[in-house]
């Protein structure tokens, strides 16, 4: 563990927390994309399968429950819960999400560290959190107004793969033989769709004013 | 090697 990766791993819980509290506390998921939520769940599901079979340490199985426990509480809140339900804008968030699985899962049988089960679905855990944004920056770019919740929740998330990418960095030099270039390539990709999305975010920071994507 | 699932990050 080094301190770029354990910044990364907070700012990722940062994020899962940012958006359950608002979704708890004002009940409401107005701007929020269940797609990229569901999204994540499936990534989640895929990526920690191993949970129960090999033990790395206590603090990354609790952090794998609590990834796991976020997302699929944030999915049920946002699909079942009877007041939240009523503030997803299903209509504005459309994309075919189903369509970024498939491919994901071809390049996973193509492209892998190993041929096992696992280690597909975990490849394939890794393409499909690069894509996992696309349906919530759609619909960021869709509703115009964005709640600072929502904006904050999607540069926490942005921001936490870049301090992996650092975290990687980090353990080439450091560490003999670490070299994964899957999921190198994978996490630079993700860091490099949120690029824009920083960049208006950072402008209206600056500038104090409300965040808006262009159309 | 043996046949083990060596991903230590999140």
């Amino acid at each position: 563990m080094n301190i770029f990766r354990l910044a990364g791993d907070m700012t990722h819980l940062a994020s899962v927390l940012v958006l359950l509290l608002k979704i708890h506390t004002i009940k409401s998921c107005a701007g929020v994309s269940l797609k990229t939520q569901e999204l994540y769940a499936i990534v989640f599901a895929t990526r920690y399968l191993d949970i129960l079979t090999s033990f790395v340490s206590i603090y990354n199985t609790l952090m794998k429950l609590i990834f796991l426990g976020s997302s699929f509480s944030i999915v049920w809140y946002m699909k079942y819960h009877k007041t939240v339900r009523r503030t997803y804008d299903r209509d504005q968030d459309t994309f075919r999400h189903w369509f970024l699985m498939l491919p994901c899962l071809l390049l996973a049988l193509l492209i892998h560290e190993k041929f096992t089960f696992f280690e597909v679905l975990w490849t394939f855990s890794l393409y499909l959190e690069a894509v996992a944004i696309l349906p919530q920056l759609v619909l960021l770019q869709r509703t115009r107004n964005i709640d600072n919740l929502t904006g904050q929740y999607i540069f926490l998330l942005g921001g936490y793969r870049g301090f992996y990418i650092l975290n990687w960095i980090y353990r080439y030099f450091t560490e003999p033989h670490y070299v994964h270039w899957i999921t190198w390539i994978a996490g630079l990709v993700q860091t490099l769709l949120y690029a824009d999305f920083f960049y208006y975010y950072f402008l209206s920071w600056k500038n104090n004013k409300k965040l808006q994507l262009p159309a | 090697e043996e046949e083990y699932f060596d991903h230590d990050e999140l």
